[in-house]
């Protein structure tokens, strides 16, 4: 039984690669299969695990090349229990075919079915925003979670993607469109502002919002300029503990398993 | 003499709404006479300002009603030798029909013609990622202004994006694009790696990098919470003064006065 999880945002930089890429890392290291999918052309997840050359075949055969097995475009590294779909190299026009593809939006969902009997979780790292590929990310998902920095223009355009996620949801009825919830990242205790944010938010959606909270960690800024997930880099760091601890509390919350 | 400058990443979250809306402002402090025009349906630069109530006419009239003069989009608020295109609400399905037509790269840039004698600066603030939307920015600049994170993952972002301008270039061949600079922003004097990283970036494109650097600024997170730019929030904080010696540089090295 596959879970499928998707990573969104409508803005950009609140650490959605930095989630996908660390929760893999815990539920790989918690013995789970996990297939990785990088949405994003700018290719964040290749280089948060140290690889350096681009691969011949990966996201960009997804959409374009439909009839390739999945299994063709899938990769590994050191990481045990991680496969990974890497973004590739793509022209500006290539991205543009794709969205094209994309435009339907439960094609990666289709895409995707092949892998189910194979993996645990499958996470999806999508690009910022309500584009074709995130619209499929999130129609693609069992659960979607939400990464949300705890600052004001952030906290608007949470607004417009959950407006955005129900007009979605209306347009497919058949499907049942699931957020996780909304999770605090970045966070810095330093900062009032954060500190006001985040009662803010949790006054407003209390329940949505998961009880893990990632906390601005200068390992995780460290890990990802080491081409490594925190918690291969510093296990003992806030920033795994913290990431662990989601992973435990998806599991509890959702019955994973 | 119009001078149009576009604010674009690969990378999300990386401060191009921030200066968008602060050089705008010192330019507007300056006495020169500024259009802002938001492409970006997260609308932040509206709530930069503290326009609490959405507008009937702008962004998405600007591309799906051509024939609509740009006066009619146009808005005002208190802040003197300011006008605004500020994005309004779209769904998802509005969102597509922009980016079908945005698939003409020129198409921003022609609709513009029409504003060019009223304004000193055109000011756009673009979504991130190298989408039909920030490829339009790209092409109606004078000016692109490329904001940069000294993080890793913004890095390797930057050199993906310097390839797609380069082969948007070649598809424009009798346009000539142009990047004002990378700016470096957000920058943490007290993070290793923020140096590190801005040594590397001045090293291998020393010349294209803005000598003014904008640094971490608590009154900048606090600005953004308020709706103001940091310059009429807090004159005196180093945000502020940043965002005046780059309008002063940007004049100096191109000559723009
Ligand atoms: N908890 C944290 N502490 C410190 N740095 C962090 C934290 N989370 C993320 N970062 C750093 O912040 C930057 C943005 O994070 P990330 O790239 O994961 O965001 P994103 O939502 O995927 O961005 P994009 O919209 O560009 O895809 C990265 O340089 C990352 O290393
Ligand atoms: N120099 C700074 N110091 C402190 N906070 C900053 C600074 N610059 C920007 N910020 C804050 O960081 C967040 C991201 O900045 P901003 O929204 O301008 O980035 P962006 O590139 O426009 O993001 P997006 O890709 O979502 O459009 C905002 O909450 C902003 O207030
Ligand atoms: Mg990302
Ligand atoms: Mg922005």
């Amino acid at each position: 039984m596959t879970t499928v999880i998707s990573f969104v945002s409508q803005k950009g930089g609140v650490g959605k690669t930095t989630s996908a890429v660390n929760l893999a890392t815990a539920f790989a290291f918690g013995e789970y299969k996990v297939l990785l999918i990088d949405l994003d052309p700018q290719s964040s997840v290749r280089f948060s695990f140290g690889v350096k050359n681009p691969v011949d075949l990966g996201t960009k055969e997804l959409f374009l090349k439909p009839d390739l097995p999945l299994q063709r475009l899938i990769r590994r590294t050191d990481q045990e229990n991680m496969h990974f779909i890497f973004s590739n190299q793509m022209t500006l026009h290539e991205e543009q075919l794709i969205s094209h593809v994309a435009e339907d939006d439960g094609f990666l969902r289709r895409r995707l079915e092949e892998a189910y009997l194979t993996y645990d979780f499958i996470l999806i790292d999508a690009p910022a925003a309500t584009g074709p590929l995130s619209l499929n990310a999130v129609c693609a998902a069992d659960l979607n979670i939400l990464p949300l920095q705890c600052e004001s223009l952030a906290v608007k355009s949470l607004k417009r993607f959950l407006v955005s996620f129900n007009e979605l949801q209306k347009k497919l009825p058949h499907r049942e469109l699931k957020i996780a919830g909304i999770l605090l990242t970045m966070f810095d205790k330093d900062l009032e502002i954060h500190k006001k944010v985040a009662q803010q938010i949790n006054k407003a959606l209390g329940g949505s919002v998961f009880k893990t909270v990632i906390p601005k960690n200068a390992q995780i800024t460290e890990s990802s300029a080491l081409g490594r997930s925190v918690i291969t880099y510093d296990l003992k760091s806030e920033g795994s503990s913290a990431y662990i601890r989601l992973m435990d509390e998806l599991i509890d919350k959702f019955r994973l398993r």
